[in-house]
């Protein structure tokens, strides 16, 4: 069980293995926007190949979206940093939070709060595929998963 | 074979759905099922206690669309419509791993499931600590219908999670951005009145007020004029408010509402009761002596029976009962059928267009004191009765005429069904 004394299980204690990450860097808070949407990813022939795709890309196709969304940040400083601030602006904004284009103390603590898991925004993995219906985006990751091999 | 198998599955679920009348993706049946599956049970609340809440979570929805949902323990898992299930960390096969205490507490999949991350501290409605279960259920829930993320102060869908408040509810917006996608709630009524309170004060005066009641068969709303909505948690049944009234509803109300009268009647079938207000129910034996339910040729002679509906008129203190398209005015004063009824209701209330007009067979004679007018309800359409107001601006309009018709859901809003298995949680 999760450890308590009290009667009412008020202080219940949760191991660190099962509390999420804190988001408390840019690169958390990068990882954060391109999740819920804030952030597309670029053209599929743009992403990187990460070396932690597998061949159940069910499982990892979020965390391959999201690294290919990091890689994007830092082959380029200027034009990603602009995505990754713009993308962060938008956030603050619908946030109800001030604009400032700056990961500071607020845009930490609302990124940090709890949430729904639902992308703000549809991802568009590729604006010229029809990525909407799951058919295609499993016949996409097998041609991927193939093509690396 | 494995994409084959999965690409099977997902077209039999996306079947389920098609593009509305507005051009959206919603589910394209009314009555959808639900299930909380047994390897998803939360670890914090008791299996009542979750199933309760998603009841709940489920019927607020009910309560503002002309959607219904039905907890189906029974049938293949195929067939549900809506899958619940907690889960901490890699869940119930899904690919979007939760991410442990904090941050992301659930998610919901577009064709139809919803997981709670289980690591979350998830409470009950009457706790003021924790998450609130019944809310991200009802958070998650507009996602399955359909919504997404609202950013919108107040809504429901909002993707942050806001610390419990003393009740949360479905505003105008949120109600009206899930009938965008599924429409307005539609429907005919028994009857439909205002019923009158009278309440005294310390210094003697009396207070009039009102309430305004919508019934449908064994259940009724009560509505409220100046929130444009029904009473959160309705529809209720009908033995619940009205002690003594027939269970299946009502065809009509009447309040005899004069200087040396003051009687509420309900009507059904042959029969009518009078309401005793001091005691909340129906009179067995009025102080006149009288026993009920009686018979409507012996309360009421020369009136047919059964009514479709019927209304006091306090300007010449007659009650107008209706039935297909006949209209039967009694005089309470001499206690019978006023001279020269029964009249074609077209002769007692004119058109005001002539093509536009019941015909009969109404549904619901309801005087409201909110607009102080007379409106004839049919199916999903309303007349409003010409009033001295109307006459006094426009002369030529005919006496008793009825304007053209509106719909009933574009003047009292989101008077919705609930699934019968939802009337009591």
């Amino acid at each position: 069980e999760k450890l308590f004394h009290n009667r009412d299980h008020s202080d219940v204690q949760i191991p660190t293995s099962h509390q999420a990450p804190v988001i408390k860097d840019e690169y958390e808070a990068e990882l954060f926007l391109s999740r819920y949407g804030f952030i597309q990813p670029a053209h599929q022939e743009e992403i990187q190949v990460h070396e932690s795709i597998q061949e159940d890309f069910l499982d990892d196709l979020q965390a391959t979206i999201l690294e290919g969304a990091s890689v994007l940040h830092s082959r380029d400083g200027g034009t990603e940093n602009q995505v990754f601030v713009s993308a962060l602006k938008e956030f603050q904004m619908v946030s109800g939070l001030p604009v400032t284009g700056v990961f500071d103390d607020a845009t930490k603590d609302a990124m940090n709060k709890p949430r729904c898991g639902v992308p703000d925004k549809e991802m568009d993995l590729n604006p010229n595929d029809a990525f909407n219906d799951t058919e295609s985006l499993l016949t996409w990751n097998l041609n991927q998963s193939q093509q690396m091999k | 074979d494995k994409k084959r198998q999965l690409a099977f599955l997902m077209s039999k679920r996306r079947q389920k759905r098609d593009v509305t009348a507005a051009g959206y993706m919603a589910f394209s049946k009314d009555v959808l099922r639900w299930r909380l599956i047994g390897e998803g049970y939360s670890s914090q609340l008791t299996i009542e206690e979750q199933r309760y809440i998603l009841r709940l979570a489920f019927r607020m929805w009910s309560e503002v669309s002309p959607l219904e949902f039905v907890e189906d323990t029974w049938s293949p898992l195929e067939e549900v419509d809506i899958k619940l299930g907690f889960g901490t960390g890699r869940h119930l096969g899904c690919n979007q791993r939760f991410d442990g205490t904090g941050q992301e507490f659930a998610h919901a999949w577009f064709l139809g499931d919803i997981h709670f991350d289980d690591d979350e501290h998830f409470t009950g409605p009457s706790s003021h600590s924790g998450i609130s279960l019944l809310k991200v259920a009802v958070h998650e829930i507009g996602h399955v219908l359909g919504l997404p993320h609202i950013y919108r102060p107040g809504s429901i869908m909002q993707p942050s999670y806001l610390p419990h408040e003393s009740s949360f509810e479905m505003d105008w917006m949120d109600r009206k951005a899930i009938q965008h996608l599924y429409g307005g709630c539609k429907g005919r009524f028994s009857t439909v009145f205002d019923w009158i309170r009278k309440e005294k004060r310390p210094n003697g005066a009396v207070i009039i007020r009102f309430n305004t009641y919508f019934m449908r068969d064994g259940w009724y709303w009560l509505y409220e004029n100046r929130n444009n909505r029904t009473r959160y948690g309705d529809p209720v049944p009908m033995q619940t408010g009205w002690h003594g009234i027939p269970s299946d509803g009502v065809d009509a109300y009447v309040h005899v509402w004069s200087r040396t009268r003051d009687s509420v009647y309900f009507f059904k079938g042959f029969q009518f009761w009078r309401y005793d207000d001091e005691n909340d129910r129906v009179f067995r034996q009025d102080p006149e002596g009288h026993q009920y339910p009686r018979l409507i040729s012996e309360g009421f002679p020369g009136i047919p029976c059964p009514i479709d509906t019927a209304f006091y008129d306090r300007r010449d203190s007659r009650i107008y009962f209706f039935r297909r398209t006949q209209v039967y005015a009694f005089s309470v004063e001499t206690n019978s059928l006023a001279r020269g009824f029964p009249k074609h209701i077209r002769d007692v209330f004119p058109p005001v267009e002539s093509r536009d007009h019941p015909d009969g067979s109404i549904d619901a004679a309801y005087f409201s004191y909110s607009h102080n007018a007379l409106f004839l309800l049919k199916g999903t359409r309303f007349w409003r009765v010409v009033g001295s107001r109307d006459r006094w601006r426009r002369p030529f309009l005919p006496r008793n005429g009825l304007m053209p018709h509106k719909e009933v859901d574009q003047q009292w809003f989101d008077i919705c069904d609930v699934h019968p298995t939802a009337l009591k949680l």
